[in-house]
């Protein structure tokens, strides 16, 4: 995985798990206007794919940014890229704020 | 400890 974003990284997650196994807060209007991870559930897509961190930012969900999206707007997006029978994976551009 | 203007608003997946 790779992205010429700095600091970013392009990870995709294959849905090989009945959940994504993943929660998170934030949005655009609060203090943290893009989504943050905050919980990694074992078990789930998200933690077999052994590289998405609690604590990353998502910036982009299958291409889709999530920059100015509220909440729920980027929730729902993250929930369709999961639901999708179209892929079998979901490409998700993370940043790690600590770098 | 300080407000959270987002007031906990966690989704899971």
């Amino acid at each position: 995985c790779g992205s010429p974003v700095p600091n970013a990284t392009l990870v995709r997650v294959v849905k090989n798990s009945n959940t994504l196994g993943m929660a998170i807060e934030g949005g655009a209007n609060t203090r943290q206007p893009l989504p943050r991870i905050v919980t990694i559930q074992k078990g789930g897509s998200a933690d077999n794919c052994a590289q998405l961190k609690e604590g990353q930012v998502i910036l982009e969900v299958d291409g889709v940014s999530l920059r100015g999206r509220e909440h729920k707007d980027a929730a729902q997006i993250i929930t369709e890229a999961f639901k999708t029978k179209e892929k079998d994976h979901i490409d998700v551009l993370v940043v790690d704020p600590g770098l | 400890s300080p407000p959270k203007d987002y007031e906990d608003e966690v989704t899971f997946f």
